[in-house]
């Protein structure tokens, strides 16, 4: 599924 | 992961290291907003609070390590150790003035009304802001010290290059975050100013000196 953009950005 | 991203982190990485090195080697925090510091380390705390409980890679926990412990570090450091060099009569900037629009807002504006997501939220919009203590310090003093442009020139970068980074996973990973992106720009054009004094002085060698 479509991973979160914002929790793989630090 | 996309080159403007990793740049992006490393240069942050670099503001944070140059940071350390002008308070280790000068034994000095002069010229330094405290309360920028506790600020970026109120982001930090905020945002990575699923520091154990989400692994994204290696590389994305250690570097959230690296930011968590760095940024306690350096506000121990101003705070405590080189104390007697902090500079508090120009470090004025009312913290609260920040901090209470930032919960408001992430608490009206969010993506979803969880506290995870809320404190995610406010970490984004404080650290659109967070810089501000450090900028009016900049402007009472008149001056900064040639290292602390440097620090400050790499941190500002740092979220530029995130904005090409969430252009370049718009158009090629459908992926759009417009929280993050519009207090992005928003964090970005707050150093403007400072981007063209850097640019037009320092780099020509002088001081980074305010017109008085």
């Amino acid at each position: 599924e479509k991973k979160d953009p914002k929790k793989d950005e630090l | 992961m996309n080159a403007f991203r990793l740049v992006g982190d490393l240069c942050h990485l670099a503001a944070i290291v140059l940071l350390l090195l002008k308070i280790w080697k000068s034994r000095s925090v002069a010229g330094l907003s405290g309360k920028s510091q506790i600020l970026f380390g109120l982001v930090f705390v905020t945002r990575y609070l699923d520091l154990v409980t989400n692994f994204v890679s290696p590389y994305n926990t250690i570097m959230k390590v690296f930011f968590l412990s760095s940024s306690i570090a350096t506000v121990y450091l101003i705070y405590t150790k080189f104390k007697a060099t902090y500079d508090g009569n120009h470090d004025t900037f009312r913290m609260e003035f920040l901090l209470i629009p930032c919960a408001l807002l992430a608490i009206v504006v969010n993506h979803e009304f969880s506290p995870m997501e809320i404190l995610w939220t406010f970490s984004i919009y404080l650290e659109a802001v967070a810089i501000l203590p450090q900028l009016f310090m900049i402007s009472k003093t008149g001056e900064a010290e040639t290292i602390t442009s440097h620090y400050l020139f790499a941190l500002g970068s740092y979220r530029g290059l995130y904005i090409m980074n969430w252009l370049y996973r718009y158009y090629y990973e459908n992926n759009f975050d417009v929280i993050a992106v519009v207090a992005g720009i928003v964090q970005t054009v707050l150093y403007c100013d400072f981007f063209y004094l850097y640019i037009t002085k320092v780099l020509q060698g002088k001081k980074l000196q305010l017109p008085a």
